[in-house]
C-alpha cells in the first residue's frame, strides 16, 4: 500500500507543469524515504530529477517500493481538476495498474477522486556523479527565466561564464548579439532570495541551448531561488530547491565546438 | 559552430 498527502496540493500541479513539457513518460519510485522520479528527454540531451522527502508530505507511507509509470501529460489533465487550495492525496496498491488521486476542498465539501492508467516504462537509469562543481550561482529564479527568456529571442545558443564577479549570459544571433551579467550581491543588499551569491574555485565558460534553459524555468513557480552548478566540459545543473520537501535539478549536456 | 552533445555521454547506465 502506498499513501501520500499533501495540503498544499498545487505543489504537485506545479512540481507536473515544470517536467511535463520536457518528458513525456516517466516511472516515478515510491519508498520509504519518498518519491524519487530520474528521466531524460526524448533527445536525450538533458536529465530531469525529482526527490521528494517522505517527511516532506504530511501523511506518508509505503508497505513497499513501487514503481508509477505515468504519462504526464495525462497526470496534468487530471490534476488541472484539483482546485488550487485542495489537499492531494496519491494512493496506489502494491502491484498496481492504477494511481488515485483524491482531492479535497479546504472546508472538506467537495471530495473527488480519480484513477489514472499506469504504464509499463522502459527507462535506462543513469548514475549521476557526485560531483564537486567548480561554480555553483545560487541566484533569484525569476531573474533567471528572464534571462533565458529573453535571450531566448536572439539565438539559440547561451554561453555562460562564471567569474568571481559575476555570471554573463551571452548569446548570438542573425539579428545581432547580447549579453546580460549579473553581478555577486554585496551583503546589504535586501532580501536573501533576491540575491546573486557566487562560490567559485575557478572560473567556467560553457555553451548550452536555450530550447532547454527554457523547458527547464517552468519550474520558477516552485520557489523564489535557482542554483547553477558548473563544471568544465561537464553537464550543467539547474536546480531548484523545493521548500520543506526535495528538489527537481536538470542536467543539461554542454554544447561542444567542433 | 558548436554541436549538441548527449547526456549519456557523462553520465553511465546503472
Amino acid at each position: 500500500m502506498f499513501e501520500a498527502r499533501l495540503t498544499e496540493g498545487s505543489l504537485l500541479k506545479k512540481i507536473i507543469e515544470a517536467i511535463k513539457d520536457l518528458v513525456q513518460e516517466a516511472n516515478v519510485d515510491c519508498s520509504e524515504e519518498g518519491l524519487t522520479m530520474q528521466a531524460m528527454d526524448a533527445s536525450h540531451v538533458s536529465l530531469c530529477s525529482l526527490n521528494m522527502r517522505h517527511g516532506g508530505f504530511d501523511h506518508y507511507r509505503c508497505d513497499r517500493s513501487i514503481s508509477l509509470g505515468l504519462n504526464l501529460a495525462n497526470l496534468g489533465k487530471i490534476l488541472k481538476c484539483a482546485g488550487n487550495d485542495d489537499v492531494v492525496t496519491l494512493k496506489a496498491e502494491d502491484e498496481p495498474d492504477t494511481l488515485t488521486l483524491m482531492f479535497e476542498s479546504p472546508n472538506q465539501e467537495r471530495i473527488s477522486d480519480f484513477e489514472l492508467k499506469l504504464m509499463d516504462i522502459e527507462t535506462e537509469h543513469l548514475g549521476i556523479p557526485n560531483e564537486e562543481y567548480k561554480c555553483t550561482i545560487s541566484m533569484p529564479s525569476g531573474e533567471f527565466q528572464r534571462i533565458v527568456r529573453d535571450l531566448a529571442v536572439i539565438g539559440e545558443t547561451c554561453i555562460i561564464t562564471c567569474t568571481k564577479e559575476g555570471v554573463k549570459f551571452s548569446v548570438s544571433g542573425d539579428l545581432g548579439n547580447g549579453n546580460v551579467t549579473v553581478r555577486q550581491s554585496s551583503a546589504a543588499d535586501g532580501d536573501e532570495k533576491d540575491q546573486v551569491k557566487i562560490q567559485m574555485e575557478e572560473p567556467v565558460t560553457l555553451n548550452f541551448a536555450l530550447r532547454y534553459l527554457g523547458f527547464f524555468t517552468k519550474a520558477t513557480p516552485l520557489g523564489s531561488t535557482v542554483k547553477l552548478h558548473m563544471s568544465p566540459d561537464v553537464p550543467i545543473v539547474v536546480e531548484y530547491p523545493i521548500d520543506g520537501i526535495g528538489s527537481i535539478s536538470y542536467f543539461l549536456a554542454p554544447k561542444i565546438d567542433e | 559552430m558548436s554541436s549538441q552533445t548527449s547526456i549519456s555521454r557523462y553520465f553511465r547506465s546503472k
